[in-house]
Formats: structure tokens, C-alpha cells, sequence
């Protein structure tokens, strides 16, 4: 399995439609700072289902959803959708690609969408739980924490290991 | 669950002394089991499981605790425990954003071989600014951002990026 | 010393929002005064001053706070205002431990041009692994560990460093 | 004034006896990962009195001085010299040249010297508060702390326009 596409709209400095088409292999990211290189990072675990937190600098939902710049009028939606290759069925549905897709209001309300059906969060994760994609995943560095393991409690470093067993 | 953590953490470790060898041309590394502190007015709390704790020699050192490590030797180090984990059960997609940022030359050789390795079984996002990493990379955007705010995203050819540094 | 705190408040903040302007190529920043947070039982505590709360605005964007600016966007909001103080009241000695790594290729370039005008009155003393840093010297020490594990020293001219990337 | 010359022997890493002198510009410091560069800046620090933290990484007195490595003993003093230009009158003592020793033993015990003459650490405290060095000055920027400033609370960042009034 691997990410086969990543569509952002909305959130964060992506204000208009982007799309990424990703390779098996190594893709890295280049640009000056501020750009919004950290943001895609952000998306990805977004659509995962994190919620608002240290890990995708957001404090509340809103904080995601474009909100605006001198040029451009804010936005009130964001919406991002990784579209997963399932040839080999790493996850248990019987589709060749899943698109889980994650959609955010001013008003606080977030939708989660599985192949375009409307699904619960609880779905989105069990889902990924049983094809090893962790939310919290070990797999998902955010900048500037890339030694915080060695900074962590020893209890709290237990639960990288139960999510790699 | 007991068994499959404790044969997970096994794995784990053995990966991460390797990893952590291979980084360093030498020392050792390793994770150990450690009963979580117990406070006096605690009832003997069943459930508690163990916890974690990382040791970490580089070659030749006698290191006294991780504070002791330096910036560059703390990320290589969680970089090892984070390929260690990767090796054992493979996360289908790994987002690293600029880990590299306080790796030396030398370093970011090693890190980016490593990668290539690993890129079999996972597929790897990596925002760096490094070039010895960009150039290892099998696809590159570029993200950008116009006087609008708004970030936009390019495919780029290595020979598309200036000849810098 | 009271006059004189507000005296200074006023210089650093001016000094701030050129340092600011000239790293980002516009945007405005600010210091500004902010009373202590009271807590309902608080007496009121007549010693206790306000503290100081920083804004800033890259050129274009709105951002809501600090939290939203990207790793190198915060590491040089910060060097503008370590460089209004250094300005204001220049230390004698100032020792930067890799405060450019977070920094693009040009930002790099406009935190030593800045830096070769501020060496007019304070001395500095920069550890970096960037290029364009370390050909903005006057003069380099290189620091080195052989096999006994003993930090040692060699001041280097810029010809004897590895033409690196 | 400037810092003239540093000497370091037993401190941290440096078990040998090491010089360094600088010039009134800039001076670069750079070095493979490990091999000892931010211990120059712990140095510094460390002599202007800074006590034992995050700052300077260094839990307790033992934790500066060099604690052995597999090809040699440990040491059971480190010592630290900093050298100062007083042509200028910056410091309120009548010489060229001001020199501050820190020495500090496994004991626990800190001693510390100005122009060779046994001093208290108060007496080294208000030399620097006269010429305006501070211990925690804005002036000194500890590896991976450059945003701090950003993180602080607005009562803490009142200290730093304290000290530059
Ligand atoms: N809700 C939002 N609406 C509009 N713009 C936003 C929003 N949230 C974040 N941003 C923008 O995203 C920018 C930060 O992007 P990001 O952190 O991805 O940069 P980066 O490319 O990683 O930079 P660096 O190289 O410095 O780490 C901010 O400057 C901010 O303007
Ligand atoms: N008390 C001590 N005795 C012996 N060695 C010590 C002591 N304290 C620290 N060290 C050594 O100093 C090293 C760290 O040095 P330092 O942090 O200065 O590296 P650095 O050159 O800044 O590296 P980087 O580029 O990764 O930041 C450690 O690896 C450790 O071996
Ligand atoms: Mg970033
Ligand atoms: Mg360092």
C-alpha cells in the first residue's frame, strides 16, 4: 500500500485546489520557508483523523481553514483526501484505491468520508488500525521533533512499540 | 497482546542497535524494560505495564544520560529508533519533515542511504533543505507562495533547482 | 528605572519592526505592553508589571498568532528581535549556536549581511554547518574528536574546508 | 571590549587543555556532529556564572567536568578562563585586560577568580552587571532555542529589555 494521491483545498495557505501524485519511493519536498512545505505534513495527519493539537499546530478546528490574506477573502470550508493504492489489500476493503477524505467548517463541524461515504471518526481509525497506519504514528516526524522520543516518559514510549507489534 | 508486544519489542531492539551502529561507525544502543515509579500511596497498580528506556553510546564515549548527546547525535539517534521500528513492521507511508536540519555532511550521507534502503517496503515524504538528501530523492516538489499567501505546488526535475551552495 | 525600561521598550521596538521588515521584504512586527493576567483572588498587585507580547505579520499573510508561522519564519522573527536589543545595547559578546538551521538559502544570506553590520559593535562567536555563514567570517575554528573521545582545536582559512555542497 | 581568549581544560569533552583567540568580527565555529561545539558556548556561559541547567546541559557540578572515555581517565576538575579587552574602561577595574577563571571539582565545590585573585560568584555577577554581559543575556543562544523567545510568557520577556535599559 502507499499514497497514491493527496488533495488539498482550503486547508491552511492552500487556498486554491492542489494536487500531489506520489511515487512508491522517495519524494521530497523543497521551497523557502514559509511556504507551506510543513502544512502538507499537516494535511496527511489531518486526514488521518488527528485532531487539533501540537502535532499539526492547530489549536481548533477553524485554525486549519484559510484564513485569508491581504488578496484573498478567508475561506469556510477545508478539505483534504488521500487517495490510498489498496491493490494488494493491505486494508479490508475490496477496492483497488480507498480515498478517505476529511472536510472541516467555520462552524466547528468535521465530516470524514470513506470512497465519498459519509463515515464516522471511529471508522476512519479502525480502518487504518487494522492496516498499521497509525494516527500517532511513529511514521509521521513534525518539524523540530525529531528527538522528542528521547525526551518522552518511558511510558509513553510503550505505546510505539504496541502500535509496531 | 503480551507476547506479540514483548516479540516486537525484541525485534525492535535488535533493528535499533543495528541502525544505531551503522550511524555512528560503532558504540552500542538499546532499549530496556523499566517498572514505571512507584508512588507510595499507589495501590499495586496490576495493569501498569513496564515502560521504556533508551541507551545510547557512541563510539568510544562514556555518555552519563541522552542530555548529555548532542544536537546532532539526539536526531541520529531517534532516527535509528525510528528506522528500527520501520524495519520490524514496515508503516506504508513515513512523512519526515526536515530531520536532517542538524546532521552534518557525513550524517545526512548515512541518513539518506539508510532511506534508500527502507524505501522498498515504505514510501517516504521527506521536507529537507539539505541537497545531498534532495538529490536522493526519486520525485521533488516544489511548493511556492505569490504575493497572495496562497501555496502552490510544482513537480520539479533536479535540474531545475539552482545550482546552490 | 522605570523611565528607563520605557525608553528602551520604545528603541527595541522600533529596531524590531526594521529588523523585521528588512528579513521578511516587508510586514510589519511589534512589541507591545500587556497587563498580567489577574486571578479573581489576586490582591491587586501593584509591583507586579506588564509584560511583553509580540506580534508579527509576514508580508501578505494574517496570522492569527505566533503558533501559525513555519520553523524558519519563527527562527527569524526572533533573530530580528535579538538583533533590536543587540542594536539597542550592544553586548560585548555574543555566542549563536546554529540559529540559521532552519533558514532557506536566502534568508541565510540576509541574517549574515545583517550580522556583518552588527559586528561593528558587538563580537560574535556562530556555530553553523552553513556555507554562506562560514564564508562570512573573519575567522573559523574548526573542532574535531579523534578516536579518544577529547574535543581539539585548529583555527582553519576557508580554503582548507571541504569545497562541500 | 571582547572576549579575547579562552582557555578550557577538564570542562565537558575538552580533557586537554585548549586555546582559543578571537578577534573583534566574527568568528565561525564548525565541526562534525559530537565533536564539541556547543560545549564552547556552554564554556562561555558557564564562566560568566551560569549555574547548572538547560542552558548549559548540565544537571550538576560533576556533569561539566570530563568524565572519561574508553581511552582515558576521568578528570577531577574542569576549568574555564575567559579573557576580556578592558582597554576601553568597559569593566570599573584598572587594567587592559580582565580575566574571569571558573574551576569547578567532583567535591561539588566552584571557586572563581578574577585577574587571578579568588572572588565570590556575586562579586563576578555585579563585574558583568557594571559592563552590561549579562549571565542570561539575550546575547547567548543555545543550540535548538532560537524561537524561545516566541514561547516565553510576557512576564519573562520583560527580563530581556530589563537587561539591555
Ligand atoms: N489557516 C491558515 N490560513 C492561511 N494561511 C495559513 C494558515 N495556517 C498556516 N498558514 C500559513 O502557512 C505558513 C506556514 O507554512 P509551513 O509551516 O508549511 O511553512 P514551511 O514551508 O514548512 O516553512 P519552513 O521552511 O520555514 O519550515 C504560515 O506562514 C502561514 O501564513
Ligand atoms: N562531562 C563530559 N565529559 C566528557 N564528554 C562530555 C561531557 N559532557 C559532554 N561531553 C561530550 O560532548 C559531546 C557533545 O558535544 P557538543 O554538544 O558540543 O557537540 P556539537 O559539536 O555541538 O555537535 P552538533 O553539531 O551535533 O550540535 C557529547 O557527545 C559528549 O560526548
Ligand atoms: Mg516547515
Ligand atoms: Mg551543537
Amino acid at each position: 500500500m502507499h499514497l497514491r494521491r493527496l488533495d488539498v483545498q482550503g486547508f491552511k495557505a492552500f487556498a486554491e485546489r492542489q494536487t500531489f501524485e506520489f511515487g512508491t519511493g522517495i519524494t521530497v519536498v523543497v521551497g523557502p520557508n514559509g511556504s507551506g512545505k510543513s502544512n502538507i505534513h499537516d494535511a496527511i495527519r489531518w486526514a488521518l483523523g488527528e485532531q487539533a493539537g501540537r502535532q499539526i499546530r492547530a489549536r481548533k478546528t477553524e485554525d486549519v481553514i484559510f484564513s485569508g490574506s491581504d488578496q484573498r477573502r478567508q475561506l469556510g470550508t477545508a478539505e483534504v483526501t488521500i487517495t490510498l493504492d489498496n491493490s494488494e489489500r493491505w486494508m479490508p476493503i475490496d477496492y483497488r484505491e480507498v480515498s478517505v477524505t476529511r472536510r472541516a467548517h467555520r462552524s466547528g463541524e468535521n465530516e470524514y468520508l470513506i470512497n465519498g461515504q459519509r463515515v464516522r471518526l471511529a471508522d476512519v481509525h479502525d480502518l487504518f488500525r487494522r492496516a498499521h497506519v497509525g494516527q500517532n504514528s511513529y511514521a509521521m516526524m513534525s518539524q523540530g521533533l525529531v528527538d522528542e522520543v528521547l525526551a518522552m516518559r518511558p511510558q509513553e514510549r510503550r505505546g510505539l512499540i504496541e502500535e509496531a507489534a | 497482546i503480551r507476547e506479540r508486544f514483548d516479540q516486537t519489542f525484541a525485534e525492535v531492539n535488535v533493528a535499533f542497535t543495528e541502525y544505531f551502529s551503522r550511524f555512528f561507525g560503532g558504540g552500542t544502543a538499546s532499549l530496556s524494560l523499566v517498572e514505571p515509579p512507584r508512588d507510595e500511596d499507589d495501590e499495586v497498580d496490576e495493569d501498569s505495564d513496564p515502560g521504556i528506556e533508551i541507551s545510547a553510546q557512541p563510539p568510544g564515549k562514556r555518555i552519563a544520560s541522552l542530555n548529555v548527546l548532542s544536537g546532532g547525535e539526539r536526531a541520529l539517534t531517534s532516527v535509528a529508533l525510528l528506522f528500527a521500528l520501520l524495519s520490524v513492521n514496515p508503516a506504508p507511508v513515513c512523512v519526515l519533515d526536515e530531520v536532517d536540519a542538524a546532521l552534518d555532511e557525513a550524517n545526512v550521507g548515512r541518513f539518506v542511504d539508510t532511506l534508500r534502503e527502507l524505501c522498498e517496503h515504505s514510501q517516504f515524504i521527506v521536507v529537507s533543505h539539505n541537497r545531498r538528501t534532495i538529490e536522493a530523492a526519486d520525485a521533488i516538489y516544489g511548493v511556492s507562495m505569490a504575493e497572495d499567501s496562497v501555496s502552490r505546488v510544482l513537480s520539479l526535475k533536479l535540474a531545475d533547482l539552482p545550482q546552490a551552495s
